[in-house]
Parts: C-alpha cells; structure tokens; sequence
C-alpha cells in the first residue's frame, strides 16, 4: 500500500479544489478555499465524494481519495447541479 | 443509479443524432461505428431508436471539441476529464463533447471511443452517474475489453423510458455485492499475505487499513488475464499466482504478467486430457503440496519436484471427510485450508483431517 504522504501536498489541494468545483459543486468564487483545512464546506463535498466512490468517509484528504480524483472521467457532475 | 427529481427526458422516442465533425486520431467509419454502436447499446434495452443525419439540427449534436468551447464547461487539456453531454432538452439538450486533446481509440488503449460514447450517450438520454462500479454510468474510465450495460444501467433507462419492445427483455451483468449472502465465489487465492476474492469481472480484497472491501475490475490490476476464470493459487516460494481457465492457465507476479503464458495444464503438470477445467486449487506452503480439487476427485502435485504426487486422483470425500462432492474455491491462511462449496466456507485442518468449523463464504468481510 503507498506509504502515507508526509503531509498533503500544494498541488494536491488544487486538484482537490478542482476536482469538488468540478464534480460536487463547491463554490469557491475563485479563491483557495481548500488550504482553509478547517473549511466546513470542503469537509461536506469531500465527505460527499468519499460516500459516493465508497471510500472510508473522513471529510479528510487521504491518499485514496487523491489517488480517485486523478483518475480519468467524466465532465458531468456527480450530484445534480 | 440515480434519477433526480428532476430527471429531464426526451418526449419523443425516435430521436436523430448528428456528428459534427471528426477526431483525427481514428477513420472517419471508426468513429461513425463507435457513436452507431454506443446508441445500439441503449436502444436495444428501451424503446428508444436513433437516426443518423447528415446535416442541420439534430436532438443529439456529437462534436469532438478542446479547451474552452463555450458552453460554460472548459475541458483541461489530456486526461482528467474525457468528455461531457447534456441532459435532454432542446439546442445544447442531449449534446455530447468528447475533448480533443485525448487519444481517441478503438482498443484497449486511452481511450476507447466507443467505451466514452456509451456512457456520455447515457447522460444524452437523462441518465445521472452511478455509484455502481460496474455500471456504464459509473463516472470514472473503466475499459476491460467489454462495452456492455450493467444491469443497473438497464434499470435506470428503463426507469425513464420504459420496457424494451423486445419480447425477450435484456438483462445485464450484476456487480457482486459484498455482503450477499448468496454470494459464490469463481476463485479465491492468497496474495503476497493478503486473500483476494473472484467473481465475474471483480476481485474483492480485503483492506487493512479500513474496513471497507475493496472491490474492483480483475483488468485493473492484469488486464490481459481472460474473464471466466475458474481456479487460482499462489505458490509463494517463487511469489507467484497461478489462475486457472478450462485447460489454461496465466502465472502473474504482482501486477506483471508472467511471459510464455498461457501453458496448458496437461503439459505442465501431468493431467489426463479428460480433465477440463480445474475447479479449485490451493497450495499448502508447508510442504509445496498443491491440491487441485476436479469434480468429484483432486489431484495433488509437488511444486518441487514438478511432479503429480503418485496414487491421484483421490476421492475428495475421503481425505476432506464432511466437505462433500466439489469444491468451488480453496485457499490457505494460518496454516489451515479454506474451502468453499457455494456459499460455505470449511476451515479444514491437513493434518488431522478434521473440519474445525464452518462459515459463510464472505464471512471475511464482516458484513
């Protein structure tokens, strides 16, 4: 199993930002929303996500739940917009 | 599947389609195929039908597109997301966009065209995604060599549109559900410490680090094994496994594939022609005693001598006493075997040839 990241990554919050405006509607009007670790509203999208995919729902980014949002998909939302 | 309360739906059910215009990366009659037969897929499972034309405004606009393409949903360059479609309705209704700047396929390669078609083409008709892996509509590029509908794909068109007018109503593939009891497992074989479990198309694999099973497409991890496979075991001392199909079978290393495979079982270790396909076989790591469970009887082979032990076949009834006439998966773990006959599990001691208790079958997945 991969180790587990020393810590998240810069660029890991990113694609988990993208990756929640994309598919779970989260609304972040631009600004990094994700680094605010504490952020309420990414903990519930997050949480969202890891329900849907079956992953372990932590409302925390884990290596599984990275390792999902990197893999190729579809551009249609995964909760009705 | 989902269907949201506002599930939008075509009203009429014999809609046109329109390809705009083309992907350089396949022949044009390549694509013209891919979109023809990802339709075929849908209207085959519902009363829908699709005409191709050739010009002006059809209910589904097919384009290949990249970037930016203003309809308010930029694609992003390679990967990451392949391509998109709009629900029903009219104008951008039912569109779908597959983003240029992919590869466009018609193998197993990223990524097969027609694979993307069938599950875009479903969000053309009203569908949402699927939380079922199985399933085209599952949001995520899966491609094992089968374009096919789940079951729960058929369920969700028909959700919307209806029977199919076919009298025989099709049916699809069920994804194993984890916990149902009526759950019989293909194969079941150890894996580098860990117990993977096989059916149809999926493993299933116990997770350490949380409770969750994990359950996937066999093709993620050896994409080149066949489906239908019918026995495995790991012979540990050279971290192989070996799984097992009709007079078959593939030797993989990890994630590698081992080379020169498949082999067939007569050769490599000795079974009569009238052997057809191998049932069950587990390894005892003990000894290198590996036991193949066929019919009614088993075989037991030397992995160190490459050799078929002498005096076998044997009756299974009288060296696994209690256990019954075929096997249907075996596996060692704590130095016990495991064997499986439907739904039930044997924890069977070699030594004393005694049963020492009896479970479900995914007893292993604390349901």
């Amino acid at each position: 199993f991969p180790a587990a990241t020393a810590g998240t990554r810069e660029q890991d919050m990113e694609v988990v930002q993208k990756y929640l405006e994309n598919y779970y509607n989260l609304k972040s009007d631009g600004k990094q929303i994700v680094r605010q670790r504490n952020s309420s509203l990414v903990t519930e999208k997050l949480k969202k996500m890891q329900e849907f995919f079956g992953l372990k729902v932590t409302g925390k980014i884990d290596a599984d739940t990275l390792n999902l949002m990197r893999q190729p998909r579809c551009g249609v939302p995964d909760i009705a917009q | 599947y989902v269907l949201t309360d506002r599930t939008l739906r075509w009203e009429h059910t014999h809609l046109t389609y329109r390809i705009e215009n083309y992907t350089p990366d396949l022949p044009r009659a390549d694509v013209d195929s891919a979109i023809e037969k990802a339709f075929q897929l849908w209207s085959n499972v519902s009363p829908l039908t699709f005409t191709k034309v050739l010009r002006g405004q059809a209910d589904i606009m097919i384009s290949f597109v990249r970037g930016d393409h203003y309809d308010n949903s930029p694609f992003d360059g390679p990967d990451g997301n392949l391509a998109h479609a709009f629900p029903p309705g009219p104008n951008l209704g039912g569109d779908a966009h597959f983003d240029e700047d992919e590869r466009w396929t018609k193998n197993y390669r990223n990524y097969n065209l027609y694979r993307v078609a069938a599950h875009e083409l479903g969000h053309s008709l009203g569908l949402s995604h699927s939380t079922d892996i199985g399933a085209l509509m599952y949001p995520n590029y899966m491609y094992d060599g089968h374009v096919q509908l789940s079951q729960d794909d058929i369920n969700a068109i028909q959700a919307i549109y209806g029977p199919s007018p076919n009298p025989v109503q099709p049916t699809g593939p069920q994804t194993p559900q984890v916990c149902d009891s009526n759950l019989i497992f293909d194969l079941i074989t150890t894996f580098r410490g860990e117990v993977m479990f096989f059916k149809d198309r999926f493993y299933m694999r116990l997770n350490p680090f949380y409770p969750e099973v994990e359950l996937n497409f066999i093709s993620t991890f050896w994409p080149n094994l066949p489906s239908g496979l019918q026995a495995a075991y790991e012979f540990a001392e050279r971290d192989e496994v070996r799984f097992f199909k009709g007079g078959k079978y593939w030797a993989v290393q990890g994630q590698e594939m081992l080379y020169g495979y498949p082999k067939d079982i007569y050769r490599s270790f000795g079974f009569p022609k009238a052997v057809k396909n191998i049932d069950a076989a587990v390894s005892d790591e003990e000894t290198g005693k590996t036991y193949f469970f066929v019919a009614n009887k088993y075989w037991r082979y030397d992995e160190y001598n490459q050799s078929m032990d002498a005096g076998y076949p044997r009756m299974i009834a009288a060296d696994f006493p209690g256990i019954g006439r075929k096997v249907d998966a075996a596996f060692q773990k704590y130095g016990f075997f495991y064997i499986i006959r439907g739904t039930t599990q044997y924890k069977f001691d070699l030594q004393t040839k005694r049963i020492l208790s009896i479970d479900r079958a995914n007893s292993w997945f604390s349901c």
